[in-house]
């Protein structure tokens, strides 16, 4: 069962740090400790649970300038620790591309996270919030994942979007990462009510039927209104149609996975 | 009055594309000729025209292999040329990184073109689609264009996305492009009945009364399907809410800079 997560999609805006951040918060909720890594230099995940800029971020820890444990941060859910960005994350990308390792340089943080852990707190989940891009930043994912859970929205610029990642994931999985496969494919922002998404669903589960997932994440005001609060869906409104999804997105996985 | 607008936001999924495709639309039936690059190796601004992939594209020009000239192409809208994009312009970002004069190879390919051109077609407008991310490709754009239109969402992390793009035009303005600035902020996805973006729209009209663009795009599933038809939704449906929005914010431009 995959415990490390790339949430990965290079098309823009179609929920990756939404599902990021709920998702991780609800796993945490069921079975901690969960950790999510902030791999975006817009550092939406991080300022999405309230963690607060500065201090050593996973741009240093990258780059063997800090150590993981000491760039690690909580936040208001239990369970969840956060590694988070910073902007200078952006600068990260072309300094990577100078080190050895480059492509693999996430695997070894947090294989040596793991190793180095005496609390015996080893994470029960990884989730890694990737940027827009199959740049550096998100190839590192692709190679510390052993799978790829991405949400698309059901719209036709992300369908078309969709094979190139797959040819993404498979290049990955050639090239650095025999594991690599992909989860899912979560589909969000659903507006039940359009006929343009009930077409892409459609298609999508006729083309792959055994990819995407059965739970689907309605568009839902309150899922955009709780990161201005600092909080996840989840504590900002536990009984929102966006929250109930991601929470059942969550008994889905730990029940295929034997985890319930 | 700008005639060259990077349509830049590194915040993913806020309307770049949809705005890049519509407005061209708009300003070539007013204004022709207008000519749209695409600069996102997504290409969605060149599929949504229903340009076909294959033949020279944005990725060959800039790094020299091939003549804009030759590149260019036509699509169902008089008077709009796309200069088109292909996957390919992803390896384009590294190979980039190489070359001299890294940072204009679209300013150069842009300014060769216009002094080239005998048959008089010089450009009214050249809008240049930018993908959801500040690196080379974009940095580009904004070397090339007089102004950056920035689309936003009125949604939390497109607001802090908003101060992160103002400190790379400024940051372009000083090193690069001194007639760069920022045209105005265009609110898309705009859903009307709900408080989130109300509130989002009130604080950018309190802190930026210039920089808003007085017109909004509604959220529009219209918007949406016509790139399922290789259409801008200006010829997919005339008159539904987006393509009246998009028609509005051109006249608001044109009228502005005393085209009209
Ligand atoms: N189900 C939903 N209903 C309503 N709004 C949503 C939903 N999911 C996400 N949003 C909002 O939509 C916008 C885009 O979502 P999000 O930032 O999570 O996408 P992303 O894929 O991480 O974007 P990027 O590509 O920029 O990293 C955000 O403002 C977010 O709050
Ligand atoms: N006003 C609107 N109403 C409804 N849907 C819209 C609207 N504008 C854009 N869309 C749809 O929302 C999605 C995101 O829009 P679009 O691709 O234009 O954004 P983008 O900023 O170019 O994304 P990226 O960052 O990936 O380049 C697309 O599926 C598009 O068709
Ligand atoms: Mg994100
Ligand atoms: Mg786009």
């Amino acid at each position: 069962a995959p415990r490390r997560f790339a949430i990965a999609n290079q098309k823009g805006g179609v929920g990756k740090t939404t599902t990021a951040i709920n998702l991780a918060t609800a796993l945490a909720a069921q079975s901690p400790p969960v950790l999510l890594v902030d791999m975006d230099p817009q550092a939406n995940a991080t300022t999405g649970l309230g963690v607060s800029p500065g201090g050593a971020a996973v741009y240093e820890v990258l780059l063997g300038l800090a150590d993981a444990r000491d760039a690690v941060r909580s936040c208001e859910v239990p369970g969840l620790q956060v590694l988070p960005a910073g902007a200078d994350l952006a600068a990260a990308e072309l300094e990577l591309a100078e080190v050895e390792r480059r492509a693999h340089r996430l695997h070894d943080v947090l294989a040596e996270f793991a190793s180095a852990d005496e609390g015996g707190a080893r994470w029960s989940y990884v989730l890694i919030d990737c940027p827009p891009a199959l740049g550096l930043l998100t190839l590192n994912a692709l190679v510390a994942a052993d799978a790829v859970l991405a949400p698309m929205q059901a719209e036709y610029f992300a369908l078309e979007g969709l094979s190139r990642l797959m040819k993404t994931v498979a290049s990955v999985r050639e090239r650095f990462n025999s594991a690599l496969r992909i989860d899912g494919i979560l589909l969000t922002m659903v507006d039940r009510r359009n006929r343009l998404s009930e077409q892409v669903i459609e298609d999508l589960r006729a083309h792959f039927p055994r990819l995407v997932y059965p739970t689907v994440i309605p568009r839902n005001v309150r899922l955009a209104e709780a990161p201005s609060h600092g909080l996840p869906a989840l504590l900002y409104d536990t009984n929102c149609a966006g929250s109930r999804a991601y929470i059942a997105l969550t008994r889905h996985l730990l029940a295929r996975d034997g985890g319930l």
